[in-house]
Order: C-alpha cells, then structure tokens, then sequence
C-alpha cells in the first residue's frame, strides 16, 4: 500500500460525509445503502466512524458529475475514469466524486428496484413470463396508462407478483416537488416539453416540470433512468427507441452493426439516419458500493495500491463477495490504528497440543522454537578475506577521527521487539542483523535459532558510533562496511578502516543519511539515501559514473524515503515505519508486512 | 452459402476517442496517471522516454516489465479505472 505524500490523514476519527446528489441510474435506497457498507469497510478494521448528514459541510462529500463537474478534473465519459477522490483534508480535499456518464449498478447488471405494486418494493426478475411471452426489460404492454411495469418472479402469469419500474411518469428525484412525476407537455422558457430535457443545464441531467409550465411555477425534478435508459453516446439516459432505422434497416433490439467493438447500441429516436442519436445498452455496469469503497480509501488517505488483489489498486474488477485485502488493511491501520474490535490474543507461556489458536488481526508468526532461558550469543566475526593491497591502499588515506560515542552497558535482556524501529538492518554471515542505538540482535532463518541479543556494537566491532545509519557485507572479501552520517567504515574482522568521509566514494553533498545497500552480484552494491541510489564499486571503493538514479525509475511501488534497505534472502526489503516492502530482483512488490511480525517473528 | 454482406463501419457523434492510435493512447495514459513526466525529465527521445514511462508502470501496476506496449499493457491501459494519478500528487 501507499499512502499520500506526507501521510495525509484525518486529525479526528468521527468523520461525516454527505451525499450531495444521487445518480439516475439507481434508487436513493441503493446507493445510500451501498456508500454505507462502502464506509463500513473501512471501520470494520479502524476506531473510524462514519455519520451521514444532510445538509452544511461534511468531513467527506459525495457528488455525481460527468464531464467537467468542477473541480478541473474532467472525466470522460462512459468507461475510462469511473471517479476519484481527494485525499483528507478541509475543502474539496476529502470529497469522493462519481462519473455519471457509467451505468451505476450493483456490479452484475442494471439494478431495476420496484415500487407501488404488490412486491413489496422488490427488484424485478429478468427475464419474466408475462401472458405467455418472455421478457427482459420492463413492460408497459396489459397497461393503458403507459406506466412501464415488470415481474419480481421468474412468472407473472403464476405468481402475479409485480411492481412499478422507475420512470418519470411515476416519480422524480431531487429538484422541488418532493418526487411528483413530469407532467407532459410542459412548457419551459416559452418551449413545449413532452419528454424530460438536459435543456437549461450544463450538467446533463435530464429533467422535468412537474406542473404544465415551468415558467410559471419553477417546479421541477429530475427523472429517474428507465432501465432501457442508454448509457453515454450523445443521448444520456434517454430510452432506447425500439424499431429505429440504421443505415435504411429496421432494428428491434439494442445492435452491434456499425461498430468494431462488439459493444451493443441503439438509437434513442426512430431514426438514427436522420437524427444521429444514439447510446450504448446498459451493460453489467459498475459496482457503486466497490468504486466507492475505494474512493473512501482516498478519502482517508490511501493512494493506490501495487497489489493487483487489493481494494486500493487503480483497476475496476468485480467481485462477488468482497473482502478487504490485507494490504488495505495494513494501509489503513498504518494511518489510523487498530478497531475497537477484539485485542490480540495474547499468546500462552505453554502452548499445548488441546489448546487451539485464536483468531486476531494480527498477522501469525511463523513458527518459532521456544526462546532458550539464556540466550546464548552467536558468533558475529566478520570475515577477514580482504586484500593485503586493499588495506595499505585504504591506512595511506587520511583518516579524520571521529568521536566515538561510548555505548552504555547494554542489557542482554533487551527485547528487540519492543523497538518500533531499527536504525539499520542487513545481513551479515547469513544473519540478519538489526541495529539500534548502540545494541545489535541477530536472527538466523537457517539455525532457526530465534532472536539472539542484544548484544553490543561497541564490543563486536570497536570505534563504530552507537547509532549507524546501513551497513552490508560485501559478498566476495566478506569486509563489512558500516555509514553513519557521512562517514563509512570498513570492517575486517575486529580491524577498521576509518572513519571516512563518503565523499571519498563519490558520494556528493546532496546526500544525506545512507539509509540502506542492496548488494547486486560480485563487487556491486546499490546504495540508499533520500530518493536516489549509487551504485558502488566495492573494489575500487568508488561509485560508478552515471548515479545517483532516482530510486522509483527502477524501484518502482516500494516507499521513497525508507528507513532500512537491504537485501535478505536474495530479495530487497525496503521498510518504513513498521512496515516492509518486499521485492523480488525483478522488481515486483510480492510481499508488504510487518517488520515486527514477519521478519523479526516477533510474538 | 451468400456471401457475407461488406460490413458498414460508422464513427458515432461524440465518440471521436476512438480514433486515437495506440501510442496516443499509451501518451496521454502515461501522463495522465503521473509516468511520463519524470522520465521526461531525464529526456533521451520521444521513444526511449516512452519505454522508461511503460516500464515505470508495468512494475508498478504488476505487469511484465518490458518497455513495450504489448497487449497486456494496453489492454490495462483501456481498463475502467480510478482518475486518481498512481504517481505524484
């Protein structure tokens, strides 16, 4: 996950939202009902509240647009752009924004909720049987009062169960007539009216009057698609208009003839020859509850995710029966903790074979041998395979004496996993090595010896400083090398070269802290700082032509400004705050977890 | 068997999109979603800072990392998404 420059979040946790306006395509129910689940999702795994209100200004506004809807990102029509939203903050930051010129559904096809009827409000049941025909959209035929109608079972000529489609013969929304239907014709500045009309708006929504002038009463709202309602083109929610003539032929139903896409259209006059009105067919649609969801993730300060599966990835897909990926998780409890839902299980002093696990939000620890009473410190030498003309090449350099900082006695007892972070970690003879004022734990996945330590910095490797900002063992001589602010020391065995400048390596002023190495096959190793990366030659001590790069040209989807880089179990981890990034050597993020918990196996 | 009737291919009032090529296409993605604009920087060509923009987002997107655009790609690039960039604010 990523999350947006600067960690924008909420400063308060009892946020309100409010939907400015609904869409056409689906009741207000619906979508009321599914931006509330879409919030949901969100508290269910954060101590975040979501009200809704109804008038002034929410934390979160909720509005529907299509094109330019004003605030300088236009979207595009139907498909493409499907919304966006703007990370937290006061003003349009926060607001969720939905194009509607996509058909708004549940995710699998036009959602067609009844009312009046004997279904108590059902949706309709597509097809149903009605006098003996089958049928797939709503009906107006067994009528005279042109109101389009459908069953909610799969028969109405056995179960006589149906309801009302939305049309604006039967209600409007929004507007100031409390959902009085269009009253046909009528007349609007000085123009007679018998069918809804976008004239008078920039908006593209379609309206009515629902009295017979509107010019003389100013009552009007605006009407609800029809479900044979098409979808972009130029004619916006208007209905299909079944026979129309293209090209000179009659057509009956939606048609893919003239285009190469496949998609299905149709005219929304008699004839698209003369009049070149035209929309798509409601297809599947788009899920509001998914793409809102995500939207809210914005909203609270998610950025798009890497993770194909995960809620915050940039892409539209459709699931049946959605989950909160752990990767969102992760994100948003980054930012805002934990729910109030139950703590962790806090683990037995003895397992025993009846007891089962119990379920907890936090991540499982692999398993773990049970911690020895007295740790018993592995050995820690680094090798000592240097070059003798290395050496004399590196003690003829001056050497500017740094002040050591001399480490307090350090408590062997001291847990690693109570530090919230390390302030440099790679691996040293197979071991992962994790650095923090003045003390050092080790861990050996092949030993399983569990986390030994802590240990002290001072007595493994004299006249380091207590904190070192990255350190890494160069594959071939096995010396390690050590940087703190701008010096770097060499290491072989308990012999030091150093301190030195890191300029001595190239390394010009514009860097800062080296914050990590990632050794790249023999004698190469990438260093970190800031958003940029040098690329060292070990034996000559020198960093190549051609650096620094920008980190994210190559590193692509792992944090800029991490704390810790290095490489483990030949792949690179980048961490930051309690968190790591794992990528394999061809650059795909294949793992983001907890440092605590994954890679220190903490309980 | 009748032969088959020529197909009448119509370009459709407010539908102009279509009409753009691929690699229109991959430019204004690239920019559009914040790739394009760093590797621009670094300059080297219309061509070559196409293929660092594409490499840019295959990775970050999770496709194969090859520079080009190949189905895969494009067919992300035609896919319904959210209008927030994936790079930069």
């Amino acid at each position: 996950f990523l999350t947006f420059e600067g960690d924008l979040k909420w400063d308060h946790t009892d946020l309100t939202y409010r939907v400015l306006n609904y869409s056409p395509d689906l009741d207000r129910a619906v979508i009321d009902d599914a931006f509330m689940r879409a919030f949901k999702v969100w508290s269910d795994v954060t101590p975040l509240t979501f009200t809704q209100i109804y008038s002034g200004e929410a934390d979160i506004m909720i509005m529907f647009g299509s094109g330019e809807h004003g605030d300088g990102y236009p979207f595009d029509g139907k498909d493409g752009l499907l919304a966006h939203a703007f990370p937290p903050g006061a003003g349009v930051q926060g607001d969720a924004h939905f194009d509607d010129d996509e058909l708004w559904t549940l995710g699998t096809g036009i959602e067609v909720k009844t009312r009046y009827g004997n279904a108590g409000g059902a949706s309709c049941h597509f097809p149903f049987v009605f006098e003996g025909r089958s049928y797939s959209r709503c009906i107006t035929e067994g009528r005279t009062d042109g109101l389009p109608w459908c069953a909610t079972t799969a028969s109405y000529d056995t179960d006589k169960r149906y309801g009302f489609c939305p049309s604006e013969l039967l209600y409007t929304y929004g507007g100031n007539s409390d959902g009085s239907p269009c009253v046909f014709p009528f007349v609007f500045d000085g123009t007679s009216y018998d069918a809804c009309t976008t004239d008078g708006r920039s908006d593209g929504y379609r309206w009515c009057s629902t009295t017979a002038s509107f010019d003389r009463d100013k009552k009007y709202g605006f009407c609800p698609n029809r479900d044979t309602a098409v979808v972009g083109g130029n004619s916006q929610g208007d209905p299909c208009v079944f026979p129309f003539t293209f090209l000179g032929q009659s057509y009956s139903a939606c048609t893919s003839a003239g285009r190469q896409d496949g998609k299905l259209w149709c005219a929304t006059t008699a004839s698209y020859d003369d009049d070149k009105k035209w929309g798509f067919c409601p297809d599947r649609g788009y899920s509001i509850f998914l793409v809102a969801a995500h939207e809210f993730g914005h909203a609270l300060g998610l950025d798009h995710s890497s993770v194909r599966e995960a809620l915050m990835y940039p892409m539209y897909s459709y699931v049946e029966d959605f989950q909160l990926h752990a990767d969102d998780i992760k994100g948003i409890q980054y930012l805002y903790g934990r729910g109030s839902g139950p703590e962790p299980t806090a683990p037995a002093p003895v397992p025993t074979e009846e007891s089962e696990p119990e379920p907890s939000g936090e991540p499982e620890p692999t398993e773990e041998p049970e911690p020895s009473e007295e740790p018993e410190p592995v050995p820690t030498e680094a090798g000592s395979t240097s070059t003798t003309e290395e050496q004399e090449e590196e003690e003829e350099e001056e050497v500017t004496p740094e002040p050591t900082v001399q480490p307090s006695p350090v408590d062997p007892s001291r847990d690693a996993c109570t530090e919230r972070s390390f302030d440099a970690i790679t691996e040293i003879n197979g071991e992962l090595h994790f650095f923090k004022n003045g003390k050092y734990w080790t861990r050996s996945s092949f030993w399983k010896s569990g986390l030994q330590g802590a240990f002290s910095i001072a007595d493994t490797w004299p006249g380091l400083p207590a904190i070192i900002d990255a350190a890494f063992q160069d594959v071939l001589t096995k010396r390690v090398f050590f940087f703190a602010g701008r010096h770097f020391w060499v290491f072989s065995g308990k012999s030091v070269l150093g301190p030195r400048g890191i300029e001595k390596l190239g390394i010009g002023k514009e860097a800062g802290r080296i914050s990590g190495a990632l050794q790249r096959g023999r004698g190469k190793v990438l260093l970190f700082s800031g958003e940029s990366y040098w690329r060292l030659d070990v034996k000559v001590q020198r960093v190549d032509k051609g650096y620094p790069r920008a980190t994210d040209d190559v590193f692509t989807g792992v944090p800029l400004d991490a704390r810790n880089v290095f490489l483990y179990q030949d792949k690179y981890h980048f961490c930051q705050g309690s968190f790591y990034w794992r990528m394999t050597p061809h650059y795909q993020v294949d793992r983001v977890g907890y440092v605590k918990y994954d890679i220190l196996q903490c309980p | 068997p009748l032969p088959e009737r020529p197909r009448a291919l119509v370009t459709f009032p407010g539908e102009l999109a279509s009409a753009v090529s691929d690699v229109e296409l991959a430019e204004s993605y690239l920019q559009r979603f914040g790739y394009t604009s760093a590797a621009e920087r670094r300059s080297g060509g219309r061509r070559a800072a196409l293929g660092r923009a594409l490499r840019r987002m295959q990775r970050r997107l999770g496709l194969p990392d090859t520079g080009r655009l190949d189905a895969g790609t494009l067919a992300t690039m035609r896919a319904p998404r959210c209008g927030v960039p994936d790079v930069g604010r």
